[in-house]
């Protein structure tokens, strides 16, 4: 009902206005909740969908790496699919019967305005370090995991500079505040992109995780489902053993801290565009995304530990 | 805003372990300013590398003469971003 267009790129603003939207279109179902400002002092706003209670509960974030636009953008549209399926679809309705879903749209606020505003190509925080004239975090290789091992950098100028400290970055030490303090999440997703892979913890080590075999089956049937739509062919596996080890990362502080549905997706780039992907192709990429994003949600919903 | 006019994305295929050491060699070389979009791993797979206009004639001598293939993934990634940001405004007035 705002008229807003889930088929292109959009700013923060325009972004944080369509979160309100939603929570005033399904009040019922919706809200908005502040985990958290930036470094820069945006606010770090999630959609809570809830009917009611303190559920356990689901978490998904997306562009905690600021050039991956169409990570935000599917995120919208999935925030949108969330709401509206509710009551309508007998999967999504058990599910938020059961469950509570948490969902971070922009993880990295200042980041995400700086690729619109200076450079299209940024994918760190925007923190200053003392004694560095280079600007930002990696946050994906900030978090308590492995913290500073291999696959990230202590370079402050490089793209995965892991950062001076674990949780140094005010975006990731938010969402871990906010796991902790509700204590019943049960899965985190993150959203990433454009390589077309599923994966599961870990990253900081190359060694299997003692889910290997639940989450590979989990993820096998998800990334077929994101498959069946369009044909998309996602690649499975432990984060180390299908990218490279890479230490510090989301998933792997999720899943020692006890989430064991950690997973984190590298959406669609079929057409060798990139982090540029043309608008034309954010609908596909969400809808077939959501096709895997379900089956992950209804096995965690089948599944309670 | 910072341009990319001119800037390629490459996308090169390692054919062997030799190959892979000098593509780790050329990562390492601070001054290409080359950005890694898809992370060199092992030989046989495809890596991805956004190169600056100014560094590309020294980055396309490097792979050729270490025999490396590679080919244009993107011609350039400033026509793209005019593109993206066309469409963008486009899809706004739709909005209004």
């Amino acid at each position: 009902s705002s008229g807003f267009d889930f088929g292109t790129y959009h700013t923060l603003e325009e972004i944080f206005q369509e979160m309100d939207n939603l929570a005033e279109q399904y009040p019922d179902l919706v809200s908005k909740l502040q985990i958290g400002y930036s470094f820069e002092k945006r606010p770090i706003n999630v959609l809570k969908f809830s009917t009611g209670g303190n559920k356990p509960a689901i978490w998904l974030d997306a562009g905690i790496h600021a050039r991956e636009w169409v990570s935000h953008a599917t995120a919208l549209w999935t925030a949108n699919q969330i709401a509206s399926d509710y009551g309508k679809d007998p999967s999504i309705t058990a599910l938020l019967d059961t469950m509570d879903i948490f969902l971070l749209p922009v993880t990295n606020p200042d980041g995400y305005v700086f690729s619109h505003t200076e450079n299209r190509m940024w994918r760190k925080t925007r923190s200053t370090i003392s004694g560095s004239l280079c600007v930002g975090v990696d946050p994906n290789r900030n978090w308590d995991a492995g913290f500073g091992g291999p696959g990230s950098s202590d370079n402050p100028c490089s793209d995965s500079y892991h950062g001076p400290s674990a949780n140094s970055e005010v975006e990731v030490k938010s969402i871990v505040d906010f796991v902790k303090s509700h204590g019943e999440i049960k899965a985190f997703i993150t959203l990433h992109s454009y390589s077309q892979l599923l994966m599961y913890p870990y990253g900081y080590k190359c060694t299997v995780s003692k889910d290997f075999n639940e989450l590979n089956e989990v993820a096998q049937i998800a990334a077929e489902a994101v498959t069946s739509l369009y044909g998309t062919t996602y690649e499975v596996g432990p984060i180390c053993s299908i990218i490279y080890q890479a230490s510090g990362g989301s998933i792997d502080w999720t899943y020692d801290y006890g989430i064991k549905y950690s997973f984190a997706f590298e959406l669609r780039d079929t057409g060798h565009y990139g982090f540029l992907l043309p608008v034309n192709q954010i609908l596909p990429t969400a809808e077939e995304t959501w096709q895997g994003l379900k089956k992950i949600m209804e096995h965690v919903r089948d599944n309670p530990y | 805003q910072k341009t990319f006019i001119g800037d390629q994305v490459l996308e090169i295929t390692p054919r062997n372990e030799e190959q892979v050491k000098n593509l780790r060699q050329l990562e390492t070389e601070a001054h290409l300013q080359l950005d890694f979009w898809r992370p060199l791993r092992t030989a046989g797979e495809k890596v991805h590398v956004r190169i600056p206009f100014s560094r590309l004639q020294a980055v396309k001598i490097f792979l050729e003469s270490h025999d490396i293939p590679y080919s244009i993934m993107i011609e350039d990634v400033q026509v793209l971003l005019d593109k993206e940001n066309e469409e963008m405004l486009f899809h706004r007035r739709k909005e209004r």
